[in-house]
């Protein structure tokens, strides 16, 4: 029974075509993912992957892996990337090419701007349902916390603090240039 | 098995090796360099948390188990994906009326309690009091409160040898705002306690600023350079929405007189 079963098993999956991708801002790029959701198999390697497409000077919003350490490999373009370990130290400031490869360490807070020609990379994640946590955007932790908390930690004003959870809209991927109100109606 | 080393020949009881004071709190932890703690592959920390005192966002790379010795608080932790289901009513502290929706412009000069503001949203808050325990999942953003009037004690095991830890074998916190000065474990036994800085400070004030969309100014105070309060601040004002703290719930009975009044104007229908 094995060519019903083991044989048969899903071992492969597009991610670079642009009518898979799961995240999508016209304005920034898009990013498909592949892990044990599509191809079950990932969930024995403990493995998943992301292949991201940046505009040009498109932002991936600052961020940490959860779950995951993740190697970068750079397919085309460049990008700005900054990494900053547990005592706020920044130990990557750079600008990555095609060819070159980054390694960010599980929860190291990452930002990635892309340069005038955008950045195409395949990122390769040592989890199989692999999570991220933005720091800004509309899936931000900012925006999860209470106005209050951000004013009496950060030390601002309630105006201040609204504008750090809600002055970007977008999710993810973050356009070069936003002339979005603060607060629009999504 | 193969990371930990447990050729122990006498176990010791012990105290806290490391203490970190901070405005309203204190941290100590128990130095992990000893063997039985490299044998379990656990470090062990207690908190404290004077009244009004709040611990700073933060997100660490080991699962926490927390006892609650004393007092009581809440516990605020960022779910990733989860959305913001706690919400203000928005004019609440004004005392002016509630705007209906969002995406309202509010008016955002004249004086301090004419001023009108949206509702507030966030993830869902926790309360806990002693006796508790709590579970603090790796990589998920948590912060405390202390709203009671006794300082708010816990003991925590950090799971260093967790296998949701991909890292070495030492905990590490990840601030999101302040400077906390850390160094447990095997970093306060070589001698390098510190003042670290959130996780803002690393990145270029432009980038963010860009990212946040947000004015520079803003970008300097979230990076907070001159911040001494430590991991654990004093926020006297500090107005959290909960479900106990809800007016409607305080109030019942007028609550029941506007149902009662709506049924009387034929409500009840769909």
């Amino acid at each position: 029974g094995l060519e019903e079963t083991l044989c048969t098993v899903k071992l492969s999956e597009n991610i670079g075509l642009p009518q898979e991708a799961d995240v999508f801002n016209p304005r920034a790029g898009r990013i498909t993912t592949v892990n044990s959701q599509k191809i079950p198999i990932l969930s024995s390697l403990q493995l998943s992957a992301e292949r991201g497409f940046l505009y040009s000077n498109a932002i991936f919003a600052p961020h940490w892996n959860i779950n995951a350490h993740s190697a970068l490999y750079v397919i085309r373009g460049n990008a700005r990337i900054q990494v900053v370990d547990h005592k706020g130290n920044k130990v990557f400031d750079d600008e990555v090419k095609q060819g070159q490869l980054i390694i960010v360490p599980q929860y190291f807070a990452v930002i990635k701007k892309a340069g005038n020609e955008g950045f195409e990379y395949v990122a390769f994640k040592t989890n199989d349902n692999a999570m991220i946590n933005p720091l800004v955007g509309r899936l931000s932790a900012l925006r999860a916390i209470p106005e209050e908390v951000l004013r009496s930690s950060f030390q601002i004003s309630s105006e201040e603090a609204e504008e750090l959870k809600y002055g970007r809209q977008e999710a993810l991927l973050l356009s070069e240039q936003s002339q979005q109100g603060k607060r629009e109606v999504a | 098995g193969g990371k930990t080393q447990c050729n122990i020949q006498k176990l010791n009881a012990q105290e806290p090796s490391f203490r970190f004071p901070s405005e309203a709190g204190l941290t100590e932890f128990w130095d992990s360099n000893n063997p039985e703690f490299g044998c379990a592959g656990v470090e062990f920390e207690r908190n404290t948390v004077q009244p009004k005192g709040l611990r700073l966002p933060h997100y660490s790379n080991v699962p926490k188990f927390v006892y609650v010795v004393e007092g009581t608080g809440v516990q605020g932790t960022v779910i990733p994906g989860c959305a913001e289901t706690f919400e203000s009513q928005g004019e609440s502290f004004s005392g002016g009326q509630e705007q209906p929706g969002k995406g309202q412009e509010g008016s955002k000069g004249g004086q301090e309690g004419q001023r009108q503001r949206f509702p507030d949203r966030h993830q869902k808050l926790r309360r806990f009091q002693k006796g508790d325990v709590l579970i603090l999942l790796p990589g998920f953003t948590q912060w405390t409160y202390n709203d009671g009037d006794v300082p708010l004690v816990t003991v925590a095991l950090l799971d260093v040898a967790n296998e949701a830890n991909q890292l070495d074998l030492q905990s590490r916190k990840f601030f999101l705002a302040g400077n906390p000065q850390q160094g447990g474990g095997k970093e306060g036994h070589q001698g390098q306690q510190q003042q670290h800085r959130n996780i803002f400070s690393g990145f270029d004030d432009q980038l963010l600023a860009e990212a946040f969309n947000v004015d520079l100014k803003i970008i300097q105070k979230l990076k907070g350079p001159k911040d001494k309060r430590g991991s654990t601040v004093r926020a006297e004002k500090l107005q959290l929405f909960l479900p106990e703290y809800s007016e409607q719930e305080q109030q019942p009975q007028q609550q029941q007189g506007q149902q009662q009044q709506g049924v009387g104007r034929g409500w009840r229908s769909n």
